[in-house]
């Protein structure tokens, strides 16, 4: 799976995910990636996430669009907010995996709770980030 | 002028250090990069948010080394079926595909659908309609065949065992 967020010069934020699932699937299975607010979000006033990870958690968990709402109704940060689901509810479930998210302000947060996750950002005009392992 | 950034991501699972041969590494890295630097310049350049996403996932959807587009792995009956979302945080619109096969860039069959119809999700069949009917690009079946993924596949294909991506002992994983 691979995915991106981003926020433009005008403070509008957008997600995009895609992906080819899971080796060796039967019956159309489908995970999170194409299901809106589980594994693909995005909302001006919150975040924008795209996630990986085993899909079937993370549909169940409806990981994207909770950390939203951790941000609209509760008032979270965008890290409290992600540490909330990906690494306390989602390893609760037993779900693997991580997601990126990104603010209209540009803060960005890559949590993961399996061993790596191939990941990059870049903000404004710093250097890139790029990272595999944890 | 709001501050620009964008974050990308090639998947997660049991990735560990001796998993991967530093060349590889290396591979990996390299194509992190060109998307991200290719989605930023998007944004240093004023265009939107979504055209960044769609650009930058395009990039890796073209690269064999994630699974995704080109790189997708091979489904029981030795197929790819792809799956793709795409959310603008402005309006709240989205387009997806699910179980698509034979698009080149799935990404940019989910961006058709939220930008040229009033629905959210198209699945199989009907979605490639969609997609011919809108010019998006198909490709062989020989484009999206990568060594590595049909020996990925070949240690599973005869077992009731599904994969995820990046994991390394599936034994470990789905009786």
């Amino acid at each position: 799976t691979v995915g991106a967020v981003a926020v433009d010069v005008h403070g509008n934020v957008a997600a995009a995910t895609s992906t080819g699932g899971m080796t060796n699937k039967r019956y159309n299975r489908i995970g999170d990636t194409p299901v809106i607010g589980s594994g693909t979000y995005a909302n001006n006033l919150t975040c924008a996430i795209s996630c990986t990870g085993h899909g079937e958690y993370f549909m169940r968990a409806v990981v994207a669009y909770d950390v939203s709402c951790l941000m609209e109704y509760k008032g979270y940060t965008l890290q409290q907010a992600c540490e909330e689901v990906v690494m306390k509810k989602l390893v609760a479930l037993g779900g693997e995996g991580g997601l990126i998210a990104v603010t209209n302000a540009g803060e960005i947060a890559l949590p993961f709770n399996s061993e790596g996750m191939y990941r990059a950002s870049k903000t404004a005009d710093q250097k890139t980030f790029t990272a595999i392992y944890k | 002028m709001n501050k620009t950034a964008i974050a990308i991501h090639g998947g997660a699972g049991t990735i560990t250090r001796s998993s991967l041969t530093s060349t590889q590494e290396t591979a990996y890295k390299a194509a992190l990069q060109e998307a991200i630097e290719l989605g930023h310049k998007a944004l240093t350049q004023g265009k939107s948010a979504v055209e960044a996403v769609a650009l930058a996932v395009g990039s890796l959807e073209d690269c064999p080394l994630f699974n995704a587009g080109r790189g997708s792995v091979f489904t029981k009956e030795g197929k790819h079926e792809m799956d793709a979302a795409i959310m603008c945080g402005k309006t709240l619109k989205a387009g997806a595909v699910a179980g698509v096969r034979s698009i080149k860039n799935p990404i940019l069959l989910a961006r058709t659908i939220m930008e040229h119809s009033e629905h959210v999700m198209l699945s199989g069949y009907g979605a490639e309609e969609f997609a011919l009917n809108h010019g998006i690009a198909f490709a062989p079946e020989r484009y999206f065949f990568d060594t590595f993924r049909f020996e990925q596949w070949s240690q599973v294909r005869d077992s009731d065992t599904y994969q995820l991506d990046h994991s390394e002992n599936h034994d470990k994983k789905f009786g």
